[in-house]
């Protein structure tokens, strides 16, 4: 069986905000070191891969492998349910068809139990393998957020170009172009404003902005994202949580 | 022109 608890419901409710736009029903497989779920989006553009360890839990059991398999939507709706400082705990029992979620108030006087059906799902993974990329840009996550929203008036999508000067993000539509660049920094008192770039050889990769701005969804979940390009290659993009990770493989624009 | 790529062409699909 598992039992998993969070002192702050809004920890689940910012991952599952994050990641609802892309999938649709997937499966979250469990066991004793955490969560864990890949899911393709519809269209193949985006692949989410969420883990969450046990130790970011505060309390945590998994004896045998779970897999839940979840409306991501749903969860969602039920999710809306609870209050974000709410004690929030997650319980399945082996071979159980439903997870039961329940919310309480610090002062346990509130405790509200919801159980959400689980599916039978058949899905497609990825077979990823370890890749060294060409560059690493490590920013602030809602700079990333702002500067893409932006551009996102211009055009449907953005070209990203890193080299040792720095990134350069930029859009070109029927109303004329835009672009921002920013230099590699470092900010002692504010280390989420840096920007660090590590760099092998220069990159530039187009993407859709619609989708690019469906991931930055996951800007609440950190302060700071780590973008990683290889020409020709799909984006990998990751926010970390205080144990695991939120992480995006995003399929680029390829010229004709 | 560009077009959009997905990943299955660049990863495996189990």
């Amino acid at each position: 069986m598992l039992e998993a608890k969070l002192d702050a419901a809004s920890q689940l409710k910012k991952i599952v905000e994050a990641i609802r736009d892309m999938l649709g029903e997937c499966n979250i497989e469990c066991n004793e070191t955490g969560l864990a779920l890949q899911s393709l989006d519809k269209s193949h553009i985006v692949l989410v891969s969420l883990l969450l360890g046990s130790d970011g839990f505060s309390e945590y059991r998994c004896d045998r492998g779970v897999t839940l398999g979840l409306n991501i939507n749903s969860l969602a709706t039920v999710l809306r349910c609870a209050n974000n400082d709410d004690i929030l705990t997650l319980r399945s029992e082996d071979r159980a068809n439903e997870l039961i979620l329940t919310f309480e108030d610090s002062k346990a006087d509130r405790i509200s139990e919801f159980n959400l059906r689980l599916m039978d799902i058949d899905q497609e993974y990825l077979a990823i393998p370890e890749t060294e990329y060409a560059a690493t840009v490590v920013m602030s996550a809602a700079v990333l957020q702002r500067t893409l929203r932006d551009l996102s008036a211009l055009s449907e999508a953005v070209t990203i170009e890193i080299d040792k000067e720095g990134i350069r993000f930029s859009a070109e539509g029927d109303l004329g172009k835009g672009s921002t660049h920013f230099k590699p920094c470092v900010d002692m008192e504010n280390a989420e404003n840096s920007i660090n770039i590590t760099l092998s050889e220069p990159v530039s990769l187009s993407f859709n902005l619609q989708y690019f701005s469906n991931i930055t969804k996951a800007s609440s979940l950190s302060s700071t994202v780590t973008l990683q390009m290889t020409a020709g290659m799909p984006a990998q993009i990751e926010y970390k949580l205080p144990s695991g990770h939120v992480r995006y493989y995003f399929a680029p624009k390829i010229e004709d | 022109q560009s077009n959009q790529s997905t990943l299955s062409s660049f990863f495996k699909i189990s």
